[in-house]
């Protein structure tokens, strides 16, 4: 079992091994941005099994091997992609790794890429529903 | 076992299939799921981990027209949904997991869920960790085909806020997933205005109602003034209403006059008074008439079985209906009003020619909310011209019928769950 004291469990001690790693500069944001599609939308589709060709852990490590290596990656690209992750955060678009950003960016969150290639329907597309459940061909703007 | 797993999975994954309509979800309605065998979490029984998926699947299932069921016997590559916990590298899947914090699950649309058991997963309203509950509708969000949504209060929120207390599905999200399923239709055995007498702190007698909607063996209160179901409906009838037909009722009428105040249930044959001081059908009647008791005995001149009934406060009458006839009841005079009965269409004229339930009406409805009193049949429901409609517009008939409309734009996200939901 994991080692506790407590009744509620609160005080589980986690291994440091098994700490995901934070979000601490822009090498780790940018990872965190290529990682959930801002930097460019991901095929989530195709990565689930460890038989598929596709393995979407390969390619996150060459991105981090290619910054490792100092490997110039598109400033602008970051940047935008950053600015993107501030607008949907809620956050000020300072295309600046700040504080905020950074909290935001450590903040326990879904798996699933927020840009995912395979999207069609978003939340900007949320429109009148008619009795049969048709997307209605009047799109929302949020 | 993990190669096989992957194995058995994979054979059953399906693309993402675009179809005719543009848009993507599961084209069946009643969906299985699973929580693998190989991924129970470390740190909440299994029972736990169960209750808590039921209740996942069952809140979207209370606000769109799908059903979950949860499946342990079938072969895994015909269970829609499958759930696991892991750590790292876990149930053959290509997307690590990061440890503590940050990610803490991912899910695929169409099928696999899984959960980075190295969080602090926790049952709803406990204090610390991260709510499984909350996690939970919100990856299953995604397989049904619902993307992240940045709307404050959204369950599809990338981010994991802390559950307060009480969390729901909130209007937008209702809609996201009617968006892709549509809404909830069907239609209603009887439909009323509950009334409650309540005594305020000052002593004075406050008078309240609760609207209720029965549909076989279950019933929904309908909050009006938030367009929706309460959370956690339906119920079955048994537990809210005892000693009526666990199966179901053909109407409600409440008899409520100066002299009267008198609550009965109709189903077939039969009718039950309701006490409501003590919450149950009472035992017999004032002359030791023990109940059930036939409607033809109860109401001279009326027999069962009957589609629905109303008490009009206006004439102190109950108005039965009995496929294309319309009896009138006088309760003072515990028989039938002269003339009666007559046909639905003479009694509740339509207002444009042809629009009318012609009969074999569902549920006749007096709505405290719209001062308004209607009549139900499947899936439509006619408005019956009241003195006020009549005051403004003096060409509308007595006691007409207003042109159609539909329940379920009316009276929102009335949802079924899968029957072995009901008790979870």
């Amino acid at each position: 079992e994991k080692l506790f004291h407590s009744r509620d469990h609160s005080d589980i001690q986690t291994l440091t091994s098994h700490q995901a790693q934070d979000i601490t500069d822009t090498y780790t944001a940018e990872l965190f941005l290529s990682r959930y599609g801002f930097m460019q939308p991901v095929d989530w589709e195709e990565v689930p099994f460890e038989d598929s060709p596709v393995d979407f852990n390969d390619d996150f490590l060459d991105l981090q091997a290619m910054i490792q290596e100092g490997t110039p990656t598109q400033s602008d690209a970051f940047i935008s992609a950053l600015k993107e992750f501030q607008k949907v955060s809620g956050l000020p678009l300072t295309g600046v790794f700040d504080e905020a950003t950074k909290l935001a960016m450590n903040k326990p969150r879904c798996g699933v890429p927020d840009k995912d290639s395979n999207d069609t329907v978003t939340h900007s597309q949320v429109g009148n529903v008619d009795t049969d459940g048709r997307h209605q061909s009047e799109t929302v703007r949020r | 076992r993990k190669r096989h797993l992957a194995a058995l999975v994979s054979r059953s994954r399906r693309k993402r299939d675009l179809g005719s309509t543009g848009y993507m979800a599961f084209s069946k309605m009643v969906l299985s799921w699973r929580l693998i065998g190989e991924g129970y979490s470390s740190q909440l029984s299994v029972e736990e981990q169960r209750y808590i998926f039921r209740l996942a699947f069952r809140m979207w299932s209370e606000v769109s027209p799908l059903e979950f069921v949860e499946d342990t016997r079938s072969p895994l590559e015909d269970v829609d949904i499958r759930l696991g916990f892991g750590t790292g590298r876990h149930l053959g899947c290509n997307q690590r997991f990061d440890g503590t914090g940050q990610e803490f699950a991912h899910a695929w649309f169409l099928g696999d869920i899984h959960f980075d058991d190295d969080e602090h997963f926790t049952a709803p309203n406990t204090g610390s960790g991260i709510s499984l509950l909350k996690v939970a509708v919100h990856e299953i969000g995604h397989v049904l085909g619902l993307p992240h949504i940045y709307r404050s209060g959204s369950i599809m929120q990338p981010s994991y806020l802390p559950q307060g207390s009480g969390f729901e599905m909130d209007w937008m999200d209702r809609k996201a997933i009617q968006n892709l399923y549509g809404v909830c239709k069907g239609g209603f055995n009887t439909v009323f205005d509950w009334i409650r007498k309540e005594r305020t702190p000052y002593g004075e007698i406050s008078i309240r109602f609760n609207t209720y909607f029965m549909r076989d063996g279950w019933y929904w209160l309908y909050e009006n003034r938030n367009n929706r179901t309460r959370y956690g409906d339906p119920v079955t009838l048994q537990t809210g209403w005892r000693g009526i037909p666990a199966d179901g009722v053909d109407a409600y009428v409440h008899v409520w006059s100066r002299k009267s105040d008198a609550v009965y249930f109709f189903k077939g044959t039969q009718f039950w008074r309701y006490d409501t001081e003590n919450d149950k059908v009472f035992a017999q009647d004032p002359g030791g008439r023990r109940y059930p008791r036939l409607i033809s005995e109860g109401f001279p001149g009326l027999s069962g079985p009957i589609d629905t009934a109303f008490y009009d406060r206006r004439d102190s009458h109950i108005y039965f209906f009995k496929n294309r006839l319309v009896y009138a009841f006088n309760v003072a005079a515990n028989s039938l009003a002269r003339g009666f009965p007559k046909n639905i269409r003479d009694v509740f004229p339509p207002v444009v020619s042809g629009d009318h339930p012609d009969g074999n009406v569902d549920a006749a409805y007096f709505s405290y909310t719209h001062n308004a009193l209607f009549l139900l049949k499947g899936q439509r429901f006619w408005q019956v011209v009241g003195s006020r409609d009549r005051w403004r517009w003096p060409i509308l008939p007595r006691n007409g019928l207003l042109p159609h409309k539909e329940v379920n734009q009316h009276w929102l996200d009335i949802c079924n769950v899968h029957p072995t939901a009901l008790k979870l």
